[in-house]
């Protein structure tokens, strides 16, 4: 009998996420834009940590302890860079604003 | 309910697994971070300016390119005043403050812009306001197009103390424009100065005063040349989109200024 593959779990990554803001009906106050790609982190960070996986040193060193020691979780697959997204909207006066709202979108992920 | 951030529909399609507590702390959260008290709910008569999507397709973190859209220069002063600021507001003015005066030689109009709107933490760089002048067809307008006839000049004040008894207000001179009449075009003003004082240094704000200075020997057509006021024209239905437009240019100390996709890029 063969053995039942093990699931290989993705390592961290980013993934898609679009917010389309006439999905929660606010496209009725936000003029543009429609929506916007925000993105999230999501995946493994496995010991031994790889270089592209964007650790630090700190997650490297929890990584190790939890290799041997699993009380201590492994490091979080975590936004590392984020970038704004400007919203054109109407406020609650009806005046017309466009703001840059920073951290908005998920430009990379990293294991920290 | 009709208060929160997520209407109904939104709730039901998403948010039914959530408590109303949860749910309200969320909505809570969310409009802080949008720097809202309540969810907005305009009116279907909402007017958003064409400047104001202008300003978004050419200085937006996000805005998709499309023909010609981001492209289009809006002056060097505008990109001056976006390099400093995260926050640009627009503002009407309130038409049941004005007080048009016309007379032979000029056309007076007092507005009054209500920037309470403009939150405490948020600190206002620059201001412009920008006016619209349409231009005169009229059967004397061809032989005067090129003539000292068509020039008109529009100057912005800042009315620091209000007119008693017939007299009128103390005022200071922000802007001045020399302007031909043969053209359709938005003029932009800096009256950063005024709205700085009103903002950053808490003093009253009695609103401006746009004096169109006409040609010597212009008609009742020519006058009608700038638009600062609906009465001076017919046409209702421009008047939403062409009416005068105070542009305020603010920083709130969280985040990125604004920059134009081109600089984007480079960075």
């Amino acid at each position: 009998t063969s053995k039942p593959k093990k699931k290989h779990k993705a390592n961290c990554r980013r993934h898609s996420l679009y917010v389309d803001f006439s999905d929660v009906g606010w496209n009725d106050w936000i003029v543009a834009p429609p929506g916007y790609h925000a993105f999230y982190c999501q995946g493994e960070c496995p010991f031994p940590l790889a270089d592209h996986l964007n650790s630090t040193n700190h997650a490297i060193v929890q990584t190790l302890v939890n290799s041997v020691n699993s009380n201590i979780p492994k490091a979080c697959c975590v936004p590392t860079d984020l970038s704004p997204v400007s919203l054109l909207y109407l406020d609650e006066y009806e005046r017309v604003i466009l703001k840059n709202y920073q951290d908005m979108v998920v430009e990379g992920c990293g294991c920290r | 309910g009709s208060a929160g951030l997520v209407p109904e529909q939104g709730r039901r399609k998403y948010a039914a697994p959530l408590s109303q507590d949860t749910l309200s702390t969320f909505e809570a959260r969310l409009l802080s971070l949008f720097g809202l008290k309540q969810r907005p709910s305009p009116s279907r008569s909402a007017v958003v300016p064409r400047y104001m999507l202008d300003l978004f397709a050419a200085y937006s973190a996000n805005a998709e390119p499309k023909h010609g859209a981001g492209k289009r220069s809006l002056g060097r002063e505008s990109e001056k005043s976006a390099s400093r600021a995260n926050t640009i507001r627009s503002f009407h003015h309130d038409e049941s403050t004005e007080e048009l005066s016309s007379h032979s030689a000029k056309t007076t109009q007092r507005f009054l812009f209500n920037l309470s709107s403009i939150p405490r933490e948020e600190f206002v760089t620059s201001a412009e306001l920008r006016i619209y002048r349409e231009q005169v067809t009229t059967a004397a307008n061809s032989s005067s197009n090129n003539s000292s006839l068509g020039y008109h000049r529009i100057n912005i004040h800042e009315i620091m103390k209000p007119g008693l008894s017939f007299k009128e207000p103390i005022t200071r001179l922000l802007d001045t424009r020399l302007v031909q009449h043969s053209l359709s075009k938005w003029e932009s003003f800096d009256v950063s100065p005024a709205v700085l004082r009103w903002t950053a240094e808490g003093h009253a704000n009695r609103g401006f005063v746009v004096e169109v200075v006409h040609p010597s020997s212009a008609d009742r057509d020519y006058k009608k040349h700038v638009r600062v006021s609906r009465s001076l024209h017919d046409s209702e239905d421009s008047w939403p989109q062409m009416r005068p437009l105070l542009v305020t240019y603010s920083h709130d100390g969280k985040g990125h200024v604004l920059h134009t996709r081109q600089k984007r890029q480079a960075r």
